[in-house]
């Protein structure tokens, strides 16, 4: 199985 | 004031018709560079960016940064009453809390205007940084929007791997299993045919259809698109919008749990 991660942890919120 | 005249407008129907089945409300930035509008879509897996140069406008007037926030399928409902030959001009009052799209037949006889109601929207805005990708594939858009329907109907991940051999879509599922290679190719007679990989290294990453089938509604954007991928980050697939920008889909890959 694998796990889907977020967008968000990727990119700083401004 | 802000008063933004697209001749292509059909161009801003296709852009809509792109994105509002993956975000569902969206503010729209108007400043001096231009009309760009961030949001991911409701489970935050994915990211849309999308970019209209104020330079593609025939006239564009926004005296100060203006963020007018959207509900897509209404924006949809709105621009579909445009023709497709239509000129549309986008026009808002600061601090208003409508926007009007005016639509103008090419000939001139016929002029329609819509008001929409704006919404307040709590967005956090991301920094995506530039980033110096692994590897970046340049191919047909359709053929991409083809690969992604055909795995779908196999599996629900496909698995994105570039080599120096080119580049290869893979998917398993109940009932078995498929790969797609897609090799570099030249098209002397037609650069939007050609397969185009720059790779600096190999790189392999798992995602989820369903969202790259989302994406590929921007198919009729442009004839080509373009992934850039590096490790363990998310991909970039990116539609150029003729002469006026960009509409680049953010998705964050799948990891071993």
């Amino acid at each position: 199985k694998r796990g889907q991660q977020s967008i968000s942890k990727f990119f700083r919120t401004q | 004031m802000l008063e933004l005249r697209l001749v292509q407008g059909s161009l801003l129907k296709k852009v809509l018709d792109a994105i509002k089945d993956l975000v569902t409300d969206a503010n729209f930035d108007c400043s001096e560079s231009g009309f760009s509008l961030q949001a991911m879509d409701s489970s935050h897996v994915a990211l849309v960016a999308l970019l209209l140069r104020s330079d593609g406008f025939e006239h564009y007037r926004c005296d100060r940064n203006l963020s007018m926030g959207m509900n897509l399928t209404n924006m949809s409902k709105m621009l579909k009453c445009a023709g497709n030959d239509d000129i549309i001009t986008i026009k808002a009052d600061d601090g208003g809390d409508s926007v009007t799209f005016m639509f103008e037949s090419p000939s001139q006889d016929k002029v329609s205007d819509f008001e929409m109601k704006l919404m307040d929207i709590d967005s956090e805005h991301l920094g995506i940084p530039e980033t110096e990708y692994h590897a970046i594939v340049k191919m047909p858009s359709a053929e991409f929007a083809r690969i992604c329907r055909d795995l779908s109907t196999i599996g629900d991940t496909v698995v994105i791997s570039v080599s120096k051999d080119g580049v290869k879509f893979s998917t398993s599922g109940d009932i078995g299993s498929a790969n797609v290679v897609c090799r570099q190719n030249n098209s002397v007679d037609n650069k939007d045919n050609e397969t185009v990989i720059e790779m600096n290294e190999p790189v392999s990453l798992t995602f989820a259809l369903r969202y790259l089938n989302s994406f590929t509604k921007a198919t009729t954007l442009s004839n080509t698109v373009t992934l850039s991928m590096s490790k363990e980050l998310p991909v970039v697939v990116e539609y150029k919008i003729a002469e006026i920008g960009h509409i680049r889909f953010y998705l964050a890959p799948k990891i071993e749990d």
